[in-house]
């Protein structure tokens, strides 16, 4: 009867802008379209969605009570890390799996996909669920220590099995990913809702610019998942398998810490789905540099087809509608 | 005018800023980059944005050196640290330089 | 006194901004203006107007009766072809004419534009006449059928004239047309508002900045038809005439047929409009490739010149008025 | 007191957007954030703000009164050749700076800014100070004057130094500039605004987008200014203190003279301050290639980097508000 | 390092797929292709956008094959298949490669 | 097929237009122009659009001469007119040119 009611609720998610555009690309892209939308485009897209996000982030932290942010921001340092080191000994170990492939796809399972993130909170607002604004803060705090973390593993196997992992400089690693292009628009949006007054240009221009706007990333991420799709043909089944199954594992971890945090410190139900969609999310575009150049011996159709073509259509289409059901059973919402 | 040699590097572009460090490094006086595009025996790229836009994912850059002992140190300095694991391919080609402000 | 009522109103829809912006884009292009759009943003621009037409149509046809839109899909096809075919037969045998020129520019004006559509639509909006949204699907209709057989009829006549044409093979040309960036855009937008619930996305983002956007594409229309001028001084006179006149003479065959449509089915004045302006218009962006590709002995600066330096102008510029002028005549609207 | 009431106003404004977004870009430069935003995003946002500048001013001029423009239009060629005039006696004869630099860096500083006019325009809209919308037109009085005066000085003082300077050709210059991307689109949005009616495409497109798209222009500006630091470092500090306190300088001396415009013909305060705004404004993206072309021997470093590394925030962060709280003490706003 | 043959061909970009199907097929091992502009006697390009803002119609391809029989196969079949309806230029360079994964 | 040369220019982007009426006035049948970047001894562009978003602020222009002494005329006219106060690089390359419309 849950079950019922989830399937009825799921194909009603299927139906909403944000997964139907999603389905939409994979689509096209499987029947051959030529339609793609400029890189220039994809960028700004990118920037805009994370600007609002920061902006408004930003906007509410002023007015927060920062003891109720630390604990899901310890909770999302300790699942990143949790997601990488699950991976380290599951994944990693399998047979047939090289074990340098398998930690970067940890990583960037634990780490957090920007165009996941926004769309679960165009999903939850859609629902009238309600997520404290500053909740997508927890972005960097998932996804730095998730990266660091995978790539301190690597060089770790890597020197053990024949002394040629290097050691690994943090700092450099953190710098990097922090000006990287999606982070450092969030960043800044959130200096900016902090320290000055974007309200008006928020409300006319970023706000209501936000949800068309990530209906084509939705687009660009679904011919994304197909065209990668090729990439895991080439690499172990295994792949495939931790791809679709992990994001929504990772997912109800992240629910059951943050629906302590919601005892604790009263953080909300919309915040606890969020905290679980950036867990169950994969890394897919900013991710995959940051490990090619940390683990360069691992082979990077693994952890870019695993994340790109399964790990991230499947926490959007699943995994979302997956813990607003459970939360609206579990808060009784 | 002079005779120089000019070396290309055909590699991802994920890796301009480290071959031109090395490039720099090495004494060259200045290289030219393009975006390019290309199909070889690896074809996988995580560049940062979606592989079905960014179309042009390989760099090709032209290093003018007047004698080649300084193309080859950097033919094999790019090709030790980064072929086991990145695409790429090196070649030189002699040409005549006839106006350029330092070589 | 009707004659001078049409100017009346032709006058004044020269100060709509849609014809405004086009004559602007060719006045200062004639003035040597450097200003261009770049080409990401005009991609994105016809990816946002054709998903806008795609996703109201799409939407409008799950609540339409499948038999009112038959009747207008077969006149839609018919008239493509039967365009291609006049032109086979007037133009291709003039004199100092290739007869393979000829083919490819009618196969051009057989073929639809999506800027003219787009244009068509607002400036029906403007002047409070209702159409189908369903309307704007025929696109297909009369596109494909009239760039097949004009790479048909060209491969006929190069056979029958010295053997040379090859067996042309039909699927593959359909299969390349429907994969093209436009059409995968329209298409996916009628999928996507017939299977899902996209309202609020077209309501918010789509639909606010259809006419925005628009004004800009009329811009980058008319600045290519100043740019590609120089073509067609190098081809034979008769082409600026056929490209001056026949977008009218297609436009009203189509307003009779459509009529006929209103009459049996009861297709909406705003659809009958609509159906003589796609028929008068003239594939100036997506069409010259696939007849590039289809008839390469065919020189392109006729066909191409022909098509968006006087036949996409005069398509908009008077066929637009001409047609709505008839429709409130005829129509009384 | 008035200090105060200005400092206190000054913090204010630091914080709207508009500032807000140009320190932000500063600021994330200076922390080595890759963040960019593409060429084509850029190229298109300049076209829509000055887009909807121009319509803007041309339907306000199809109904304002032009003796009422004649005064401020002079004062703007006047106040523009005046700067240059000021900056060949006073940077260009400074010891250690070579007289065509410094010439050609007063020729920018003559110029006008297109992202500072826009930022004007809206912190204006933000204190509600009422201003003519055709002030903006007069960017070219000011602009292409001190531009062309700039050549002809440089080309004088060469010929007079070593017979080197030719003739300077005074129309080839001010068609080039007119051509620009920039100016033709502020040219055919007051054309258009002038004959046509485009108010439906201005309320619900041009205008809605300017705020938001000036946000991102100022973040552009902002990462720009600091790239371009390292040009300024190179070349006497001279150029730095001249960037830095010219802009001032320049405003005051248009506010006085728009005061006086104020008096015989009515000219708004909100046009006193948009004269103060541009004549304080340097020229950072257009003006550069003309100057470039005209006088080739000018050193780039000295001129670029005065004008967007410090003329350019200068004349935002501190003139802006400078001239609005001038404004408000003059004519007790 | 060998000495070996880059091919240049010069075309409309409509020709991309068609061009790079005729070089894999003859057995090349990969191939660079980077976007350009040009003038050359015939002018006129229909790419699937305006003209106005498709600074680079052409593009550039290079094929760099060990022996030069392959590349002037190649260049055959594109000239006699293309260069009577499209533009095009192809030419052959000498080089030497000092480090590539296939050739 | 013929030997020919080809002349590479490697200069700013801002002198597109003057560099080709040099190359067109000199009876060049042709020339192909690439989007480059590159860092040389002088580094500072003004190209009409803000520098961080410019990656390829200079240009790369080829052409192909049947005779070299047009390519050495073009190439002191460009220096002679330019160098002075712009970026820029000029040298000389030997190919074989095996199909084109006009040489
Ligand atoms: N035979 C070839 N001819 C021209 N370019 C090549 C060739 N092989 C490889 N490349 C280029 O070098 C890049 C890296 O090649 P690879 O290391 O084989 O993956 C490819 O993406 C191509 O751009
Ligand atoms: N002499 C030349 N030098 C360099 N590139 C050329 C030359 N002639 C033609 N091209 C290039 O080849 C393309 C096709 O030339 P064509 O077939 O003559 O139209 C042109 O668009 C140019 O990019
Ligand atoms: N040694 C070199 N090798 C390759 N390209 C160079 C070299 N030196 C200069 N260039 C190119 O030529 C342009 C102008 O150089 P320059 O005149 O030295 O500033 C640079 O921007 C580079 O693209």
């Amino acid at each position: 009867d849950v079950l019922l009611d989830f399937g009825a609720r799921f194909l009603h998610q299927l139906q909403s802008p944000t997964l139907a555009f999603l389905l939409g690309g994979i689509l096209i892209a499987a029947l051959g379209s030529r339609l793609t939308i400029p890189d220039s485009i994809y960028k700004f897209i990118v920037f805009m969605l994370l600007m609002k996000v920061g902006l408004k982030g930003g906007m509410a932290i002023s007015e927060a009570d920062l003891a109720a942010m630390l604990l899901p921001a310890l909770i999302a340092v300790f699942v990143g890390c949790l997601i990488v080191v699950i991976g380290r000994y599951t994944l990693a170990m399998l047979p047939g799996i090289r074990t340098e492939d398998g930690i970067a796809t940890a990583g960037l399972f634990g780490a957090v996909s920007g165009s996941t993130l926004a769309a679960g909170m165009v999903v939850l607002e859609n629902d009238g669920i309600a997520y404290e604004p500053w909740a997508a803060a927890l972005y960097p705090f998932m996804d730095i220590p998730a990266l660091v973390l995978a790539i301190v593993l690597a060089s770790v196997y890597l020197k053990k099995k024949d002394g040629s992992g290097e050691k690994v400089q943090i700092w450099p690693i953190v710098k990097e990913s922090l000006q990287g292009s999606a982070l450092s628009a969030l960043l800044l949006g959130i200096a900016l809702g902090l320290f000055t007054n974007p309200g008006k240009v928020v409300d006319t221009f970023y706000e209501p610019l936000f949800r068309g706007l990530l209906s084509v990333l939705m687009l660009i991420m679904g011919i994304e998942a197909y065209a990668r799709l090729n990439e895991l043909r080439r690499v172990a089944h295994w792949f495939a398998v931790y791809a679709a199954l992990m994001p929504l594992v990772h997912g109800l971890i992240a629910f059951g810490l943050g629906y302590i945090a919601h005892v604790l410190v009263g953080f909300s139900p919309g915040g606890v789905v969020l905290l679980a969609i950036i867990a169950g999310s994969s890394s897919d575009i900013s991710g995959p540099p940051t490990l090619r150049a940390g683990i360069p011996t691992a082979n990077p159709s693994s952890y870019i087809g695993a994340s790109t073509s399964i790990g991230t259509p499947v926490a959007i289409a699943i995994g979302i509608p997956l813990y607003i059901g459970l939360a609206q059973v579990v808060f009784g919402s | 005018t002079q005779t120089a040699t000019k070396l290309v590097i055909v590699t991802e572009k994920v890796l301009l800023s480290k071959v031109t460090k090395i490039i720099q490094a090495a004494g060259a006086t200045g290289y030219t980059v393009m975006a390019a595009g290309g199909v070889g025996s690896r074809n996988t790229r995580s560049s940062g944005q979606p592989a079905v836009s960014d179309t042009f994912s390989n760099i090709k850059i032209e290093v003018i050196t007047a004698n080649d002992g300084v193309s080859r140190a950097i033919a094999k300095q790019v090709a030790d640290k980064y072929f086991d694991n990145f695409s790429g391919l090196i070649y030189l080609d002699d040409i005549e330089v006839l106006y350029a402000h330092s070589l």
